[in-house]
This record gives C-alpha cells, sequence and structure tokens, in this order.
C-alpha cells in the first residue's frame, strides 16, 4: 500500500485523515493496517477525481493545498433521513 | 443534487434568521441573506417569506465548534458553514460558522457569497466539481453574477426556471484545458512557475506538480479584473506586470505592488492603443515586447522608455507568424506565441518558426 511521500510531516497526515472522515467517510479508528490504508488511498483518489487533480491515491502538495482551503462542509444528511 | 434529489414540496418557501453575526451590522446580514436567496429566486419560480417566529423551512444562525447538530465547526478558516438539504426539521437549515470573521467585501469571508452556497444546499444543490460554480465547495470572492450553467441547470431541474423572468446568462463554465480549440489571454513566468490566464481562470503550472491546477484569478488576487489580457515577468525586477484594457498591475510574489493601477500609457505606448494583447520580457536583451493588435513594440526596462522605431509589424519581423497574437513566452531563446488554438515556437537566433503545436500543449494535452 502506498507510503506518505518524503514530504508528507505528520502535520500533513492528519489533517488529511480529518479531512478525509469529515468530507468521504473514511472510516475512524483502526480496522487492520492494509484495510485502513486502501480505504484512504481510496477516498484521496476520490477526493483528486473530484477536483479534477491528477488521480494518484497518494497525499501529494497539489491535494494538500486543496484540503488546506476554506470550505463548505455538507453535514451528513443520512443522520436526519 | 443530494441522493434521491431532495427538494421542496411547494414553491413558497419560509426562512427566519435565528441570530446574527457581531461582525456585521444586523441590517447588512438581512441583506446578505436577502440577496443570497435572490440569486436562485431570479432562476427558479421560488419565492422566499421571512418569519421572525416558528419554525421555517430554512432556519439561519451562527455558532461556533459544537452547535447543536453534531456537525462542530472548526475555529477560524477551514468550515466556514454547511447546510442541510430540503426536509423536515433540521433539513433545510444553514448554519454559518461564528468564528470566521464576516464581511461585506473581500477583505475576510464575504457573508453574500457563502449565504447564497449555503442556500444552493438548502434548496437541494450539492456541491459542484466546476471550480466556477457557486457550488463548487471552495470558497472563492467574486463580483457580479455568482450563477454558472452548471449551478442554474441544477436547480432548474429541481424547481424549473423562472416563468416571470427572461433567460439570464450564466457565467461559463471553467475552460476544460484539452478542449482542442482552447486559446490563451495571457502567459507568464511567476518565479520559476508558468501561469496562463484564460477567462475568469488561471493555471498555475509548477515543476514539481504532475498537473496544471486551475484556480479563479480573484481566488488569489481579489482586486484584479476578471479578465487579463496580457502578462510577463521582469526576473531582474521580480516584478509580474498584468495588463486588461488601459489600466495595468503589478505583482511581487504572489502580493500586488502598491502605487497600481497604472495607465497602459505610462510605459510610453500611444494614447490610441486600449488593450495590450501580449507581452513578453527578452531577457537576453533586457527589452520587452508589447503586441497589439498587427503590430509589436519594445521598451527598454533598464531606461524604462520605449525604443524608437516602432511599432513593427508582426507578419513581417516574425516570418511564419500569424499577424496577431494572444500571449508569448520565452525560454532560452525560444519564443512561444500562442494564437487561437495554436502555438508557435519562433527560434529568436535563427529568425523562423520551428514548429507548429496545439496550444494546449504546454497543459499536458
Amino acid at each position: 500500500f502506498p507510503l506518505p511521500l518524503p514530504s508528507v510531516n505528520k502535520e500533513n497526515w492528519n489533517l488529511a485523515e480529518k479531512y478525509l472522515r469529515r468530507f468521504y467517510g473514511l472510516p475512524a479508528g483502526l480496522q487492520g493496517r492494509q484495510r485502513t490504508s486502501g480505504a484512504f488511498e481510496a477516498k484521496i483518489k476520490e477526493m483528486q477525481h473530484f477536483f479534477k487533480l491528477k488521480v494518484t491515491g497518494n497525499l501529494d502538495d497539489s491535494t494538500l493545498e486543496v484540503m488546506k482551503q476554506a470550505r463548505c462542509g455538507v453535514p451528513d444528511i443520512g443522520e436526519y433521513n | 443534487h443530494f441522493p434521491r434529489d431532495l427538494k421542496w414540496p411547494n414553491n413558497n418557501i419560509t426562512f427566519r434568521i435565528l441570530n446574527y453575526t457581531p461582525d456585521l451590522d444586523k441590517s447588512d446580514v438581512d441583506r446578505a441573506i436577502r440577496n443570497a436567496l435572490n440569486v436562485w429566486a431570479d432562476v427558479t419560480p421560488l419565492t422566499f417569506k421571512k418569519v421572525h417566529r416558528g419554525i421555517a423551512d430554512i432556519m439561519i444562525s451562527f455558532g461556533s465548534k459544537e452547535h447543536g447538530d453534531y456537525n462542530p465547526f472548526d475555529g477560524p478558516n477551514g468550515l466556514l458553514a454547511h447546510a442541510y438539504p430540503p426536509g423536515q426539521g433540521i433539513g433545510g437549515d444553514t448554519h454559518f460558522d461564528e468564528d470566521e470573521l464576516w464581511t461585506k467585501d473581500s477583505s475576510a469571508y464575504n457573508l453574500f457569497i457563502v449565504a447564497a452556497h449555503e442556500l444552493g444546499h438548502s434548496l437541494g444543490m450539492s456541491h459542484s466539481s466546476d471550480a466556477g460554480a457557486l457550488m463548487y465547495p471552495i470558497y472563492s470572492y467574486s463580483k457580479g453574477y455568482l450563477l454558472s450553467e452548471d449551478d442554474i441547470e441544477g436547480i432548474q431541474a429541481l424547481y424549473g426556471p423562472n416563468p416571470n423572468r427572461s433567460k439570464v446568462k450564466p457565467r461559463p463554465d471553467a475552460p476544460n484545458k484539452c478542449d482542442p480549440m482552447l486559446s490563451f489571454d495571457a502567459v507568464t513566468e511567476l518565479r520559476g512557475e508558468t501561469i496562463i490566464f484564460k477567462d475568469r481562470f488561471y493555471w498555475r503550472l509548477h515543476p514539481q506538480m504532475p498537473e496544471p491546477e486551475q484556480t479563479l484569478i480573484k481566488f488569489t488576487w481579489p482586486v484584479l479584473p476578471n479578465k487579463v489580457d496580457a502578462a510577463y515577468e521582469n526576473p531582474e525586477k521580480d516584478r509580474v506586470i498584468i495588463f486588461s484594457g488601459i489600466r495595468m498591475w503589478a505583482l511581487n510574489g504572489y502580493n500586488l505592488v502598491e502605487g497600481y493601477p497604472k495607465y497602459i500609457h505610462k510605459l510610453g505606448l500611444p494614447k490610441k492603443i486600449r488593450k495590450v494583447d501580449a507581452a513578453v520580457y527578452i531577457r537576453d536583451t533586457g527589452k520587452t515586447l508589447f503586441f497589439t493588435e498587427e503590430d509589436y513594440w519594445s521598451y527598454d526596462e533598464a531606461s524604462g522608455t520605449m525604443d524608437s522605431g516602432y511599432p513593427r509589424s508582426i507578419e513581417e519581423n516574425f516570418p511564419g507568424m500569424d499577424d496577431e497574437v494572444d500571449a508569448a513566452a520565452y525560454h532560452d531563446g525560444y519564443l512561444n506565441f500562442f494564437h487561437e488554438h495554436m502555438q508557435y515556437e519562433y527560434s529568436y537566433n535563427s529568425r523562423k518558426v520551428i514548429r507548429i503545436l496545439r496550444t494546449n500543449s504546454i497543459l499536458n494535452c
């Protein structure tokens, strides 16, 4: 499974994890090493595809830059449906 | 749209403002919300009635961190607001993060723009992947008409058009980098990056970024106009000059230089010139070439004066080139001219066009 790029520090990694949990439904908590990492990559790809970034599944600089921008957060609509 | 195309069952929607941000006058908040609702009312049969008590369809409030819906905000920046799609109870409700600084202008987060986006959710619009759409999830400041084709198509698919209004002209979609007919407005270097302007957007090409990044001009430089005619970098002065109509702005890095805009005639161009089509700095000579219609001019950066003997004909002095230029760039003895959907690589030394490519080949297309 993909390893964080050398340029990705822990702070950025945490930011990405928080972002993917909030907006892309990345499951919280550990679910076995391999599965968590696969989900992480899949969610990054989903996010990169939406923002028309290069779809790599890696936490590259352009992906992180988008994650750091101010945005709207649509709440999970499931909770009241 | 949200899953199952959630929408209000009737066209008469009520809203209530539960509390106000201290950042703005109450009347300014009222106006921002009303104007934001009007953005959608203009293109649909929807009407919005303000109520002062009881339950409204759309309940609007300002709150910080955990504010009652188990979807906490995160302090300044990051999350700005959120809204729920149409439905009973919390459905349609719009919450703004009170930890943001809300403004009427571009100095911080503009309440009207954020409200217009959130109220789109309250009506059933989900996020758009079109960077120029109001429903794009990332905040950007812009003036003028907010809705893009994508926004209008989306809302009218739910509620239909406004029967009392003639069709409004939406903002065009963001340009597609791989459109074979793509042309550029302007190209410049900026500290080793290449910046390509097209309509309200620019692409940023960085040697370490695999893909070009498309952003609204207003997102980065709110004071720049929405349309750039020409741009060039003088790396010795660490300045990028941006042209739009008869005005020009200067950037130092990504920051605007004080004292601008200035009139392009300050450069020595005659008053009859109303716009610069393209500009390029030739590092080897210290001259900047300005292209205006079928002619070009030479400007000496060191003395800050126009060279005599100009204007000259583009067609005659750059053999093999078209008679007009949209944008130009210079690299290691080669001038890249962009005109419509073609790019001409011109050797400055051998004075001939050596390659013809598609304009968007620079964007990896």
